[in-house]
């Protein structure tokens, strides 16, 4: 399903030049469930944001699902990341001004799905992460951990095929973490497609497939064997 | 240095009300390094404003050095703030518009601290968290982790004679996480009061002493044995 050919990705600063990534070359087949581990500034969340269709690699290929990304336009990319792509942000890309509710609501606007299957859905995603006391709080009045669980609500609400997930734990304790996770392998299970960038190893081990980058390039590609 | 007695906050909104915290009573010396876990929304970063004067409680004392919080002016409090603690935000609170360097002098200008110095410092802070190649990127133009060792930079370039820090490394790889949390060791053997908020259990077992929230109130205190 995820196919990425010698991926770069190279900021310019003024005359100065951040290479992001260095040539990522990586796999993934539909139904995998990978957990991506490395140094903060390693490139993790850059490389998430090309596999998302949120961001173009500066030379490289990225074919999602047979189709080569950078001959999509904008409207196509919109399109799937809408449909098929379910994206946990590292910073949560929150809307500050509505409720969680119309936040886990929104994607699904552009999915063209009626108003109270919308809300239904919404609930049920909502509930699914714990939070559906707080469907009405909007991001300031909730904690940094349920702000975080708004953001997987809202990823998991569209019902899609993949769903990529940077850091989806790092503000929750160890017993939401773990019914976070739950959630995660029961998609999986069902046959959706999981990337996840973690830096806990517990949490990785939930994974089938541990990847490791280091300065922009994989250096460790390798199946979890204890699980 | 820190003593609260039967601290409450409550949210009101609309007829609803949200208990944030039901009565928390502590007592905190100066020169302890404190963590603080509890389930995710138990009210662990309401609480940390509370202790950083950067919000009022309901009901219920907090007396810092002496002096009780609610008789201080605005002024009082904003002197206190900047002079004395260093605050590591959940959620950063960077601005974005202006470059890590600047973003780690910004407190220290309150301070009255004339520009080379805060220059120096701020230069210094961004080199103990290994961030000094980036002085010059704005928040956008950073990692997640990188972003929150800016916030932990601001917080430490001020020399305050307490940290508060809330999930300081959330967004941090375990090399990068020990790396800060030996920052915070070797400035609570200077003597500097640390009070941070963690959900793992290795980060916790840095400090001397844990205590553990659940729905607003303390459950648990003791001392950290294995060090
Ligand atoms: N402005 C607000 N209005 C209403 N409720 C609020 C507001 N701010 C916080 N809350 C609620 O207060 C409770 C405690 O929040 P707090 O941020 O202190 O939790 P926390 O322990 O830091 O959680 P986390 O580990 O997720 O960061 C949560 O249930 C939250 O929904
Ligand atoms: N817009 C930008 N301009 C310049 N450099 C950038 C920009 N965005 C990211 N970078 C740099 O690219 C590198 C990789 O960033 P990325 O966010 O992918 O790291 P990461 O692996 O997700 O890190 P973390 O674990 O801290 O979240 C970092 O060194 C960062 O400073
Ligand atoms: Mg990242
Ligand atoms: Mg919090």
């Amino acid at each position: 399903i995820i196919k990425t050919v010698d991926i770069t990705k190279v900021y310019g600063m003024g005359d100065i030049q951040v290479a992001a990534l260095n040539g990522v070359n990586i796999d993934i087949h539909q139904g995998e469930f990978v957990a991506i581990m490395g140094a903060s500034g390693s490139g993790k969340s850059t490389f998430m944001n090309i596999l998302g269709c949120l961001d173009a690699p500066t030379s490289g290929d990225y074919i999602l699902e047979s189709i080569p990304v950078a001959r999509m336009t904008k409207n196509e990319k919109a399109k799937i990341r809408s449909q098929k792509i379910g994206f946990v942000f590292q910073g949560f890309n929150l809307l500050s001004r509505t409720s969680a509710l119309e936040n886990v609501e929104l994607p699904m606007m552009y999915q063209g799905l009626p108003g109270h299957v919308r809300h239904e859905r919404a609930l049920e995603a909502l509930r699914a992460v714990g939070l559906e006391k707080r469907y009405d709080h909007k991001p300031n009045e909730l904690s940094g951990g349920q702000q975080q669980r708004v953001a997987i609500a809202r990823a998991l609400a569209t019902h899609p095929s993949m769903i990529l997930a940077d850091e989806p734990t790092g503000n929750l304790d160890s017993k939401t973490s773990i019914e976070i996770m739950a959630i995660f392998q029961r998609l999986n299970d069902q046959g959706i497609t999981i990337v996840l960038v973690t830096h806990e190893n517990d949490i990785a081990q939930y994974a089938k497939r541990n990847v490791v980058f280091r300065d922009g390039r994989i250096i460790k590609d390798m199946m979890v064997t204890t699980r």
